[in-house]
């Protein structure tokens, strides 16, 4: 099971943009 | 072909469309002590995009409790700060009822993102971080 932070962290990363 | 770091400079959202933007603004913004509100803004973004289905029900109702208290139960932190109370009333009572919508976070992500605009933003852009890269 993720720890809150990792979730947080996963969920920040997953909004951010893709390497052009 | 415009260089990225021009395309920075129109608006926030192609900073934010840059990942060497987000990075630069993000070292300039740990240095004024308020990353928190770029971290918050993909958090907010990221949460939006997670589909509410039975297999994901318990994933986003911790991510909501994660969001809320790293960001905005603690009020000294600079998201919590410039929340709206209202808007924090009504995530709060969202994650207590388990009422998590996708657009949960969403007032309070344009709250936050204005905040930027109208402050972080402009200062990033006038900022020897900012200068020196370009």
């Amino acid at each position: 099971i993720d720890s809150e932070d990792d979730l947080l962290q996963e969920c920040i990363t997953s909004a951010m943009p893709k390497k052009k | 072909p415009t260089p990225p770091y021009l395309k920075w400079a129109e608006s926030l959202h192609s900073l934010l469309d840059d990942q060497d933007g987000i990075s630069l603004f993000r070292t300039f913004l740990r240095r004024e002590g308020c990353a928190d509100l770029l971290d918050f803004w993909f958090a907010c973004s990221g949460f939006r995009k997670l589909e509410p289905c039975d297999a994901n029900e318990e994933k986003r109702l911790k991510l909501a409790r994660a969001i809320y208290r790293r960001y905005i139960l603690d009020t000294s932190g600079v998201v919590s700060r410039q929340t709206k109370p209202a808007t924090k009333s009504f995530i709060k009572d969202c994650i207590m009822k388990q009422q998590i919508d996708p657009a949960t976070f969403d007032q309070a992500q344009t709250e936050i993102q204005s905040t930027m605009e109208e402050n972080t933003y402009p200062s990033f852009l006038k900022s020897d971080i900012y200068l020196e890269y370009t």
